[in-house]
């Protein structure tokens, strides 16, 4: 299974529908300070299931919804889909019928999240088993967010441990 | 549980050593477990000694060294269930121009031996050109994000506006 | 002790709020005492508009922000009772190109204001740049630190051998 | 008051005597991972009277001391100096006398440490209380340590409000 594409509306600051292509290799994502870089990479995150607001910088997971500048006002819907190529027909059992599998997170102010595989209404849980059984996920070890190796260095060696587990 | 822990951190370690040498361009490092008997309850210390240098707790390293050292920490754990994406926000920030450079052929050499797909948000002029493609985020609205497919040479201007 | 500290957060937050439109060109943000009736147990909170943005905490800002903010923070401490010395340890680490140029010009600014003398540790090559001398640190002989006086293009190479 | 120089032999790294001169205006300090930048700046913090060993990334005092590389033995000895010109005559009633001051600050292996003012022996409280009348110190906030703002930007509220006490 591979990541092909990530689509995003509504959240945080990339209000308007935005599409990304992961192509193969390596893809940089550069810009100053601010403008949105580790916004995108939090919508994947959060997409893959994250259940935690204070994972996603958030008070609560409205916060990820665009809450509005001088010139737009806020919304009250945020949709991140991630598009997984399967012609390798490597899938988990449940989903490996598909040639393409999208996995679909939708938040509704006040309302809490729903979540799609394949236009087939799916619970968080689904979602997070889906992305551990192809080794990934909100926190698996390959997803690395700003400021992780800084406390993966000030960890206790206790907390540090639980680096392995993941492994295990 | 407690077998496979072990199992596992004798993988980990095995990988951990050689990420190490690696991404120093040589030295050593290892992984211990402070209760070898107790793994499930343990800590994991990290021993590490870059080229030229004496073994020393992560405490004692640099900034910088420390930084490299968790990559390596990070990646040896990654390579023993490689999964199709790998997602770096900024690990980069505190390496000097040569550590970047190893990072960067590390990098390149797990994509080709896995086949994993990354996404590296970066502000490094070095690895910005080592991308096999780069996207720009910029807020020409302001408070509103745009992304855009961007050259290097617009990579390294857009570093500089915000 | 409560009076003091209540007219030195007063004093404090004057400064940061010209700080950090000064760090910023532009936005806005101020400090609160999270307890203002019991400032001695209170927590400071920081809120914080960068230019075009909502006013939000700081915990919702993005990483190089957070540090330019926690700048404005030190420096407006600092200059309740400014100092014949300040050292900074690569605290431009996280910030891109326009805002490292805002945060040189503020210690320029600082420099001049009240005849601090800085020390000021860095790896950006726009920040070498405006220094008004620049030392070396190398370790040819391994594990032994040297110091050495620079002009700008020695500094520059000196970032990349390791 | 103003800091001149800076002299330090055995400390950390940097084993050979060595100078630092401070003239006035913005000095920059630059170099690879790991050769010695933050060395020079916790030499002149444990010059001021940092007592703990933790704040210098050493498990005790005696690991400030080079403690040697496979071609020199490890020393048993480290010294930092800092010199201080008097000249505008502002200087803590104590040492206003002298254009000059030097504070050292001297350590030996098993032995601890032991302070000067101008060659007169200090105590490490006397040494504290002097920089902390020019509005400095190891603890100060002009002194800002590698990880020091991220630490600021991660404190909870209450500990983040003691950076106001010094102001007061
Ligand atoms: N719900 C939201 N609605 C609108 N804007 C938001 C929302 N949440 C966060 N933002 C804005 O997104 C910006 C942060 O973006 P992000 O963290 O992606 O920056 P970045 O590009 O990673 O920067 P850096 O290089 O400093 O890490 C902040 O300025 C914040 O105001
Ligand atoms: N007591 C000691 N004796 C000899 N070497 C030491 C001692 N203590 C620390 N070191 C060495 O000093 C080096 C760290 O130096 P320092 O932290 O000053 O690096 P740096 O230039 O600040 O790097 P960075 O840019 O990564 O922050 C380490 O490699 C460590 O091995
Ligand atoms: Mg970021
Ligand atoms: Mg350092």
């Amino acid at each position: 299974v591979q990541f092909t594409r990530v689509r995003l509306t509504g959240f945080k600051s990339f209000v308007d529908p935005t599409e990304l292509d992961i192509a193969p290799g390596l893809t940089g994502v550069v810009g100053p300070n601010g403008c949105g870089k580790s916004n995108i990479l939090e919508a994947i995150r959060w997409c893959m299931g994250e259940g935690s607001a204070r994972q996603l910088r958030g008070g609560g997971m409205d916060d990820v919804i665009f809450s509005g500048t001088s010139d737009r006002p806020a919304r009250n819907i945020a949709e991140v889909s991630i598009e997984l190529d399967n012609h390798q027909k490597d899938a988990p059992t449940a989903v490996n019928e598909f040639d393409q599998i999208t996995v679909t997170r939708r938040i509704e102010r006040d309302s809490g999240s729903n979540y799609k595989v394949n236009n087939q209404d799916a619970r968080a849980r689904d979602v997070q088993l889906l992305f551990a059984d192809l080794q990934t996920g909100a926190r698996s070890t390959g997803i690395v967010s700003q400021g992780k190796i800084a406390a993966i260095v000030a960890a206790k060696t206790v907390e540090r441990r639980t680096i392995l587990e993941e492994a295990a | 549980g407690r077998e496979r822990l072990l199992a596992s951190f004798e993988t980990v370690n095995g990988h951990f050593r050689s990420l190490f040498a690696r991404l120093y361009g040589g030295g050593r490092a290892h992984l211990t477990l402070t209760e070898a008997d107790d793994p499930l309850n343990s800590g994991l210390e990290i021993m590490a000694s870059p080229p030229g240098k004496r073994l020393q707790s992560l405490s004692l390293l640099s900034g910088g060294e420390q930084a490299l050292t968790a990559i390596a920490l990070l990646f040896a754990v990654f390579l023993t269930n490689p999964a199709p994406i790998c997602i770096l926000d900024e690990v980069d920030a505190p390496l000097d121009d040569s550590n970047v450079d190893r990072f960067c052929t590390l990098v390149e050499d797990i994509a080709e031996e896995t086949g994993t797909r990354f996404l590296i948000v970066t502000h490094h002029r070095l690895t910005m050109a080592r991308m096999d493609r780069l996207y720009g985020v910029t807020m020409a609205e302001r408070g509103v994000s745009q992304l855009v497919s961007v050259d290097l040479r617009a990579a390294e201007a857009m570093r500089e506006t915000a």
